[in-house]
């Protein structure tokens, strides 16, 4: 039996299977309530923007949401517009390195 | 460029040698030891070229400064590694040292023999986890190596100069080193 190439058998798309889910949020607000929202939360939790205790995320963009994304599209280089845009979609589904984001405290610019 | 909270960085004696070594138990087995260690020789000497600090392996794991592996899930750090792509790898600010790639991923140094789409760069990951290791954060200048993200099947080694300027304000220049030859290098890259 002529076993298929190991490139082709895997389908998974070029982002992670699970930050994936997300692509279904694009273009949502401040007011909006889109199921998948408490994951991207937990998203945000992790790397740092969402730094709130109870992890109990409700699927609601709320304030908290909005103030996660302003700062991580200013952390990410991206256009800041405080919503859920095609970049910042591309770029919340992108592989990443597992260094929070909010680990620091120094922000240097050049001189 | 940003660092982490307090600026840690290693406290050795000028010139500084830092030694690295890899897992005995937490390789993967799909790339051979030579070819990742010498992955790992060409990561490092991108950073020793420009600060004034060494970097030599080490067969002793345990008393290595840097100690590298690749671990799957819970590997019992706190940060358990979620399978292919989504977290690729992480590393520990100053001095702890410890610098941990996900075994799911599809690693590789050569995109022309490796087909798969969700192939990684593992001397992109590499370079941007030693960047950690030296005290260096996630900048928001996505051309830089310590930008978070790295899309499958993609390159991105060399050191910019908001990565050259960031360790260098920790570390001091190496001596050898040119400012005007890593201009020259990215101002060629923006033109290309």
């Amino acid at each position: 039996r002529i076993l298929p190439d190991k490139s082709t058998v895997i389908t998974v798309d070029a982002h992670n299977a699970t930050w994936h889910e997300f692509k279904r949020l694009l273009d949502a607000g401040k007011g909006s309530h889109v199921s998948g929202m408490s994951e991207l939360k937990t998203y945000f939790h992790r790397f740092g923007y969402l730094p709130i205790s109870d992890t109990n995320f409700t699927d609601s963009f709320d304030t908290q949401l909005e103030s996660a994304v302003v700062l991580y599209q200013k952390n990410l280089g991206l256009s800041v517009t405080g919503k859920l845009d095609s970049d910042t979609i591309s770029t919340i589904m992108s592989p990443r390195c597992g260094m929070s984001d909010n680990a620091h405290a120094l922000h240097t610019t050049r001189r | 460029f940003v660092y982490f909270n307090g600026k840690p960085r290693w406290l050795h004696t000028t010139p500084m040698t830092l030694t690295y070594a890899f897992s005995p138990d937490n390789m993967i087995d799909y790339m051979s030891i030579s070819e990742i260690r010498s992955v790992f020789k060409r990561a490092f000497s991108r950073w020793a070229s420009v600060i004034p600090v060494n970097f030599t392996e080490t067969e002793n794991y345990l008393s290595a400064n840097i100690r590298i592996g690749f671990y799957r899930g819970d590997h019992g750090d706190g940060e358990p590694f979620d399978g292919v792509l989504g977290v690729l790898a992480h590393a520990f600010s100053p001095e702890n040292g410890r610098l941990h790639l996900d075994a799911a991923e599809t690693w590789t140094v050569d995109f022309n023999s490796v087909k798969s789409k969700v192939a990684v760069d593992l001397e992109s990951v590499a370079t941007h986890e030693i960047g950690h290791v030296l005290g260096l954060a996630h900048t928001s200048v996505k051309e830089a190596v310590m930008y978070p993200s790295l899309s499958p099947r993609t390159k991105k080694v060399d050191l910019k100069i908001d990565d050259v300027e960031g360790v260098q304000a920790l570390y001091g220049s190496n001596p050898n080193f040119k400012f005007s030859s890593l201009l020259e290098s990215e101002n060629s890259s923006n033109h290309a």
